[in-house]
């Protein structure tokens, strides 16, 4: 496992910030963007894919109420890849529309979607060799939210409670002395490195480190281990293009 | 009221300029008195609570003002958090059939 990895730093293969305003579509957002990453990984290409599609189209039928990840992999899996955003942009409207996945071409498909071990070691590994995946957390503490490295106990932010799903795009580890005089001041505070998660969430680019956010690794904060869920693009290679910027 | 002097960490009068540039800074008005008071309290109280998350936390995290502080913790969750995953994955309904790898 590298020490650091930051797929933002690697050209066109992290979209900008979503924002899913009053439409409960992490899910859906988090898992387009899973696909699109390893899209452009694997294939080299940029590809915008449809959120809307994974609402109007799940098999739950819930568009904005809510749902799973593994619901919208199903989704794509059912009508053979996912259309563009352009084609079938988010709407974000309360009712699901009906599904019009067979109108448009798809500019993305999966092969399968698969669940990895929940061992923060082999997820790191797994996302600097492969590209983001999908984390499911319990979202309690992102309210207050502003900026730094959250290291949570169970008591603080139940890791069974996960409510919210992110995409997963990077770890690093914040050298100690690098927190503002305050902090530092602070008893509880670390004095020495934090290794760190990198998440992207989707509530625009106003909130948290530029919509970003960034967790402690190693203790299961916030149940981040749950549910780290990915989907398959094209043939495993023995060689990627490119690995993940240090 | 009980809110505003029990929570408030600045001053009241402190507050409500703080309140007030959240207003600016996120765009946010309120339709009447009733629910700007309301509103106020509200994000005091959400302050207090950033500031005991900032003494909980162990890492370096920094609590404070975001786009959600004039929210209730139940307005934030039925607005964003999705219905809560299961404790274990629902088994597939279906297989997905194999198929020649790199297909559409």
């Amino acid at each position: 496992v590298p020490p650091t990895c930051d797929w933002r730093k690697a050209k066109n293969i992290i979209s900008s910030i979503k924002n899913q305003e009053k439409c409960r579509c992490c899910w859906a957002m988090a898992a387009a963007d899973n696909i699109q990453a390893l899209w452009r990984i694997k294939h080299q290409k940029f590809v915008d894919v449809s959120v809307q599609e994974l609402l109007d189209c799940d098999r739950c039928g819930n568009g904005c109420k809510g749902g799973f990840v593994w619901d919208a992999y199903i989704t794509v899996l059912n009508y053979s890849g996912l259309a563009s955003e352009q084609d079938y942009p988010f709407q974000g409207h309360q009712k699901p529309h009906r599904c019009l996945a067979k109108k448009y071409k798809k500019v993305a498909w999966i092969q399968d979607f698969t669940m990895l071990s929940r061992n923060e070691q082999a997820i790191a590994r797994y996302l600097a060799v492969h590209g983001p995946i999908t984390v499911t957390i319990n979202m309690k503490l992102l309210k207050d939210y502003q900026k730094g490295v959250i290291k949570a106990t169970p008591s603080s932010c139940d890791p069974q409670h996960v409510d919210h799903s992110v995409l997963l795009v990077g770890f690093g580890k914040e050298k100690a002395g690098m927190q503002t005089g305050t902090v530092l001041s602070h008893p509880r505070k670390p004095r020495r490195s934090t290794p760190f998660w990198i998440l992207k969430n989707s509530w625009g680019d106003g909130w948290g480190e530029k919509g970003y956010f960034r967790l402690y690794r190693g203790n299961n904060t916030c149940g981040i281990t749950k549910y780290p869920i990915t989907a398959l693009v094209s043939l495993p290679v023995k060689k990627l293009p490119i690995s993940c910027p240090p | 009221d009980y809110l505003l002097t029990k929570d408030a960490g600045p001053r009241p009068l402190e507050l409500k300029e703080v309140f007030k540039l959240f207003q600016i800074q996120f765009n946010r008005s309120y339709s009447n008195p009733a629910e700007y008071t309301r509103r106020l309290a509200i994000f005091a109280h959400n302050l207090a609570q950033a500031q005991r998350l900032q003494q909980e936390d162990l890492g370096t995290a920094e609590f404070g003002e975001t786009p959600f502080s004039d929210l209730t913790e139940e307005e934030f969750g039925q607005l964003y958090g999705h219905q809560r995953a299961p404790e274990r994955i629902p088994n597939m309904a279906k297989k997905v059939e194999s198929q020649e790898w790199g297909e559409s």
